[in-house]
């Protein structure tokens, strides 16, 4: 599947 | 790395040009309150992540700034500082926004789950957030410097992200195109008025648009 980016920014 | 904390800074210093421009006018002329009710949804779609997700104290520090501050504003607008002349040449249809943003965030999202829809929903909604605040500047024809430094300072922050995503591209190897994509849209919503800030603003005129 797609991979998710690690949402750490704001 | 250094255009992120740029950004997130000139975040920061937004919300305080706005919350010192509120006080010390006591007044809140000029001020969409549409805009900042939109910043609201965009802030609480986007950061009530934290009570799931851990990234830093930073992070967590950052968003519940930006959660509260959204919200005191829109009370000062509401409540302390009620200015009718300014509500009735604030007339954007949100509501458009907010259901582009929706329908947006349906189709493009990282996967179809509650969080990730939240996600690209906040991220489509702050894209086109402004324009009800660049809407009535354009309807009084000028603004009040301080509302324009506000202003400068928001569009700054997610231009800022822009070089620090293409340099997390290649240090990291991390891409979110949602993010990338949105940014760049908005970024050129404020093409125009970085245009005119730079002419007018910086070389001491006042802001008023041709």
């Amino acid at each position: 599947g797609k991979k998710i980016p690690n949402h750490d920014e704001l | 790395n250094i255009f992120r904390a740029a950004g997130d800074l000139s975040h920061l210093i937004s919300i305080l040009i706005l919350l010192n421009t509120i006080q010390k006018s006591r007044s809140i002329a000029g001020i969409s309150l549409k805009t900042q009710i939109l910043y609201v949804l965009v802030f609480l779609t986007r950061y009530l992540d934290l009570t799931y997700r851990y990234v830093s104290i930073y992070n967590t520090l950052m968003k519940l700034f930006f959660i509260s501050s959204s919200i005191y504003i829109v009370y000062l607008m509401i409540y302390k500082f009620k200015n009718t002349e300014t509500e009735q040449i604030d007339t954007f249809p949100i509501e458009y926004l907010i259901g582009g943003s929706f329908i947006l965030s349906l189709i493009f999202n990282y996967k179809f789950q509650f969080g990730e829809i939240l996600w690209s929903f906040s991220l489509w909604l702050e894209s086109v957030a402004i324009l009800p605040q660049l809407f009535m500047l354009q309807r009084t024809g000028e603004a009040r410097t301080l509302t324009t430094h506000y202003i400068f300072a928001l569009g700054a922050y997610r231009t800022l992200y822009i070089p620090n995503w293409i340099f997390r591209w290649i240090s990291e190897g991390r891409v979110d195109y949602l993010a990338i994509f949105t940014g760049i849209v908005q970024t050129i919503i404020y093409s125009d008025f970085f245009y005119i800030y730079y002419h007018r603003v910086l070389k001491g005129f006042k802001f008023e648009l041709p």
